[in-house]
């Protein structure tokens, strides 16, 4: 029989630390 | 030279709640510190590591961006009171470079270090095609405007002479040719009206600062000034928090030179020097 190798998968879509959130608007 | 035991530092996200309060310790200090110019406010956190510290304490590495809000820094309003400078406007932007040690849960300021740079042209033709740029200060056109505006208002001041502190900020204004103008002013011990050698005012002792507002109108064979002043209370030494109502803006109307001077809404006589904000329109 033929298995597929099991892959890591992410558990949703990954937030990059950094930069952070724009408060106003950028320059 | 790496902080701590080694090279090991973490990095948590730029917008967790620590991170932010290291950003915003960060600002405070900007706008505690700056000379002269217009408060900031946080507008993004670029990058952040954390270092452990010995014996103990950790040691915050971050790099904000801010933008120039619309305050003096002479102004005691607290900058969440104060209005961001907006793109049309000929926005300006702060870029910094922090560290902050924490211990016991407080952050203290080690090293700062900031730039600032105004947008650029196209940016601002971007979003307004026709509105002003900023001018450079020591236009002769931005100088004249300035002193104009501060004789204007010493002439029709009851109250004592003021001098030329900074001016902070101009536009020449195309269409109608005008000149745009913000400044500060300092209280001296003469008597505005009586002032006659401005040379022989000192300043008081007791600082007593106040941001104008001016437009020179360039007519034809003249020109007309109308300037708007905000004498801060003087301050004590060291800034302690404002009592409740001290920052209230007054409602301030523009009138031309000739009219008689007016007064605050609701009073019927120059606020004393004493009073939280006084505002002079002439």
């Amino acid at each position: 029989s033929v298995v597929q190798p099991s892959v890591g998968a992410a558990a949703g879509p990954v937030v990059p630390p950094c930069p952070g959130r724009v408060r106003h608007f950028k320059v | 030279a790496p902080h701590g035991p080694g090279l090991i530092y973490r990095q948590p996200n730029c917008d967790d709640p620590e991170t932010e309060e290291a950003a915003l310790v960060a600002v405070d200090y900007i706008n505690q510190h700056l000379p002269w110019g217009y408060k900031h406010t946080l507008n993004q956190i670029d990058e952040v590591k954390v270092w452990p510290q010995q014996p103990f304490g950790e040691m915050f590495e971050i790099e904000i961006d801010t933008l120039e809000t619309t305050c003096h820094v002479l102004d005691p309003t607290p900058v969440a009171g104060c209005r961001v400078r907006q793109l049309k406007e000929h926005a300006v932007e702060g870029d910094c470079d922090f560290q902050l040690l924490k211990v016991n849960g407080k952050f203290s300021v080690v090293y700062a270090k900031c730039d600032s740079s105004p947008d650029s042209a196209e940016d601002v033709r971007k979003v307004c095609r026709d509105c002003p740029l900023l001018a450079p200060l020591n236009d002769t056109r931005v100088v004249h405007a300035a002193e104009a505006a501060l004789a204007a208002f010493n002439a029709r001041n009851n109250g004592s002479n003021f001098q030329l502190e900074e001016i902070s900020r101009a536009q020449l204004v195309p269409l109608p040719p005008s000149t745009y103008v913000e400044f500060t002013i300092s209280g001296t011990d003469c008597v505005a009206k009586e002032a006659t050698e401005a040379a022989n005012c000192s300043l008081l002792a007791k600082k007593q600062y106040g941001f104008c507002k001016a437009t020179l109108n360039e007519k034809l064979g003249g020109e007309e000034v109308a300037v708007t002043c905000t004498v801060f209370q003087t301050q004590p030494a060291t800034s302690q928090p404002q009592p409740e109502g001290a920052n209230e803006a007054v409602p301030t109307a523009v009138v031309d030179a000739d009219a008689p001077a007016s007064y605050p809404l609701g009073t019927s006589e120059p606020l004393s020097a004493g009073s939280p904000i006084d505002t002079r329109v002439f």
